[in-house]
């Protein structure tokens, strides 16, 4: 997936570090000192339609089903986090208590058009 | 709003700069109270004292947390009694998690001091929320021969918390010869202060929705 540059128009990963500093969240999650909050955005045309930027074969599938049906279908097709990864963090809980947990689906990691 | 084009997504006016930054912190803090189920950031009301939370950290299983929706949890005791007996000593936790996970590994870390009288058998008890005196459970015993750090593993079905989170264990001590009475004052055996305070490791999941449930195929 293309990182966005600032005019990007298509489907692409915009890419944002926040730092737990920033946030004033540092006395309490211990570690990481941040993450990667990255989304999804820019357009899908119909040619993109079902282009993960993984599965070509998955795209091929609904090029084939558009142009079967029709070439302008009424529905868009929208730009999505296709890869995801967890966040391990160590945090204090409310207690005081240290807690060491992986939060799942956190990182988007690719985008792609649905 | 800035006069640049439109956003790529939906058309609409895009963020200037540090309009969209300040959104994305609070995008963040909202997905972060969210993956840690939490419905607000905690207050930090006793700091913990560095050294001891690095050393803590230290006797962790390197290794990550495994995967799915299992966590690893220290729990520094927060009140160590030891006026109730020469023999005898009580640690409190506080363990809140534990009323919605469901614990399946304990062990409690105890630091024993260097003015160690040789080998000494250690009984731990589970005691009701308020005293030891009502009914206590008999957890673990184990005979400890050298000072230092000692890692206890405990039956997790013991430490059920209450619905108030907390936890009392109640240590006993007695020398191997049980016709010797002289035990060192307790005061002398375990450290309980700063970095070398005891501390429990647990190892949580979250309960299952309808946990107990005969799974239906």
């Amino acid at each position: 997936t293309p990182t966005c540059a600032p005019e990007t128009p298509l489907c692409c990963r915009r890419d944002h570090y926040v730092d737990f500093q920033e946030l004033g969240w540092r006395d309490w999650i211990l570690q990481p000192e941040g993450y990667h909050l990255n989304y999804c955005s820019g357009q899908c045309p119909p040619h993109l339609a079902g282009s993960p930027g993984i599965a070509a074969s998955f795209h091929s599938a609904v090029f084939s089903l558009l142009k079967a049906n029709n070439p302008w279908p009424a529905g868009s097709s929208c730009c999505v986090p296709t890869a995801r990864r967890p966040l391990s963090l160590l945090y204090l809980d409310h207690d005081g208590n240290v807690v060491k947990t992986d939060v799942p689906d956190m990182v988007v990691e690719a985008c792609g058009c649905s | 709003q800035s006069t640049r084009s439109a956003c790529p997504s939906c058309g609409g006016p895009t963020l200037a700069p540090q309009g969209e930054r300040a959104l994305v912190l609070e995008l963040a803090k909202k997905q972060i109270l969210e993956g840690l189920h939490l419905t607000s950031r905690p207050r930090v009301t006793r700091p913990l004292p560095q050294a001891a939370l690095a050393r803590a950290l230290r006797r962790l299983q390197p290794r990550s947390v495994a995967p799915g929706n299992q966590e690893e949890v220290i729990s520094f005791a927060t009140i160590v009694d030891k006026s109730t007996s020469t023999y005898r000593c009580m640690l409190t936790f506080q363990l809140s998690p534990l009323r919605s996970h469901h614990l399946y590994h304990a062990r409690l870390w105890l630091h024993v001091s260097p003015s160690f009288p040789g080998s000494l058998y250690l009984r731990i008890f589970r005691c009701g929320t308020r005293n030891c005196r009502g009914s206590r459970t008999f957890l673990a015993e184990h005979r400890m021969t050298s000072s230092g750090w000692h890692a206890l593993t405990l039956p997790s079905s013991g430490l059920r918390s209450e619905h108030s989170g907390v936890v009392k264990l109640q240590l006993d001590y007695r020398r191997p010869d049980p016709n010797s009475t002289v035990v060192p004052r307790p005061r002398r055996l375990l450290d309980t202060e700063g970095q070398l305070r005891p501390f429990l490791e647990l190892k949580i999941r979250a309960n299952e929705p309808g946990a107990g449930r005969a799974r239906r195929r």
